[in-house]
């Protein structure tokens, strides 16, 4: 986290807001809760108290506007900014502006969703800058996230409380969700939720997260999984390229979603039994596409199933147990993929290295092997 | 073997501009006159570094993709350096 500086934040610890006037694309209620609602976000982890006036100077004047609006800080139409605040001082201090370009909603991702911006700037408002940790609300760039399950972040937290202390009027037997952190990549004892391809380049993920590796790269390129493919799930099961699609397939529990790039693929998600998975199977744990002989493996607990993506159908004989196939991997597969002709396969902390022709096991490696920790 | 030379994608001066009018605003790059730029080390150069290691992108000092894109997402209005507050 960052902040503007010691001298800016405010003394006080009740702080009055006033919205001004209102955006055309979201009822006068869904604006007001959602202000309310990320205001609430700040007032939850800290002294901090908010009262709505409806008339004169309020220490954090909320409005509407486009373009030049009387700041020297012009807004610049449809997308770019979206909106901006001021640190906390009189006259313009403490200030949030929104740029009515935008297409702020409520909860939906059609648009901007006027909560999550609105929780970014009142964060200036109370005297954060921006942070450089992806997954924080303070770092600069705008992704979507779910407003009904938004917890906030802990790089947050800890800047807020830094300025204003924790919040003494909680109640010690409320046990509020654990503020989400961001995943240290280099963590040897981290367990990736999935691994895949994707046009050169080795994408690794862990909750919302992803880190992008590529070849000319020294360390990888971390980011909301959201930034990447705004409709995708986090947390996810399995990951897979079919380089002839040129798609990447996401797995979560039953549902299969699919992008080209950064695009979604019409259809998509599909089911599991869309992959030629029986109905009985709930979740995958890991998939692996053989660029030779174009199968995917889809490993299912201490067994796996072989998909043929010319023809469609599921192999005959499968499901066969993964430690016959493969020697020496005893427990639960977390991830896979293939580089450079070789099978990497993630079992725990740990990455098999195959040669998946022969089921030759060549070498076990840390799962940071490629994150050139 | 056979060395190839692969064409690096061209910068629109578009996307240049677009570049630098970013950095101006959230990184506070300022037109700097003097030695350290007749040494090739421009301002613009220092700026897209300083951006690429606060964003955790890959610190090459010029204008790839990775970074142009980064530029163009929808993100907040203030500045990312605290001097330009």
């Amino acid at each position: 986290f960052s902040i503007f500086g010691n001298n800016f934040k405010w003394q006080k610890r009740s702080l009055t807001y006033r919205i001004e006037n209102y955006t055309p694309d979201m009822s006068v209620a869904e604006v007001d809760y959602s202000i309310d609602k990320a205001l609430q976000v700040w007032a939850k982890v800290t002294p901090l108290k908010f009262q709505r006036i409806y008339s004169g100077i309020a220490d954090i004047m909320i409005s509407f506007v486009r373009w030049e609006h009387g700041d020297y800080n012009s807004f610049d139409g449809p997308g770019k900014t979206l909106a901006h605040a001021f640190a906390p001082g009189d006259g313009l201090g403490g200030d949030a502006h929104f740029d009515d370009d935008e297409f702020f909603t409520f909860r939906s991702n059609r648009g901007v969703v006027l909560f999550i911006v609105a929780a970014h700037e009142f964060g200036h408002s109370l005297g954060l800058a921006h942070s450089s940790v992806p997954g924080a609300l303070m770092y600069p760039t705008y992704s979507y996230r779910n407003p009904d399950t938004f917890v906030l972040p802990q790089d947050d937290v800890r800047g807020i409380q830094y300025l204003y202390g924790s919040n003494s009027r909680k109640d010690p037997s409320v046990d509020d969700p654990k503020p989400p952190t961001t995943p240290d990549v280099c963590d040897s004892t981290m367990v990736l939720d999935a691994v895949t391809t994707h046009r050169g380049e080795i994408i690794f993920f862990k909750d919302s997260f992803l880190w992008r590796s590529y070849p000319q790269s020294q360390t990888p390129q971390q980011s909301l999984i959201r930034s990447l493919w705004p409709s995708a799930p986090v947390d996810i099961d399995a990951a897979y390229e079919n380089r002839q699609l040129d798609t990447v397939f996401l797995f979560k529990g039953r549902k299969v979603w699919a992008f080209t790039g950064n695009q979604p693929v019409r259809g998509y998600p599909k089911t599991l039994t869309a992959f030629g998975l029986p109905k009985a199977v709930r979740k995958v744990d890991a998939a692996l596409h053989d660029v030779n002989s174009g199968k995917t493996l889809f490993f299912v607990g201490n067994s796996y199933f072989s998909y043929d993506e010319s023809r469609k159908t599921m192999e005959q004989g499968y499901p066969r147990l993964v430690n016959q196939a493969f020697t020496g991997l005893t427990r639960r597969v977390t991830a896979a993929f293939q580089h450079k002709g070789f099978t990497y396969i993630y079992s725990g902390p740990y990455m098999y290295e195959y040669d998946l022709g022969t089921g030759t096991l060549h070498r076990v490696l840390r799962n940071s092997y490629f994150l050139r920790c | 073997t056979a060395v190839l030379s692969v064409p690096l994608s061209e910068v629109s001066m578009e996307d240049e501009s677009f570049a630098k009018n970013y950095l101006k605003k959230f990184f506070n790059l300022t037109e700097e006159e003097g030695p350290a730029v007749r040494r090739g080390i421009s301002p613009l150069n220092k700026k897209l570094a300083e951006m690429q290691r606060f964003f955790g992108l890959k610190i090459t000092g010029s204008l790839d993709a990775d970074t142009l894109a980064m530029m163009k997402k929808p993100r907040c209005g203030v500045p990312d350096e605290q001097v330009a507050r």
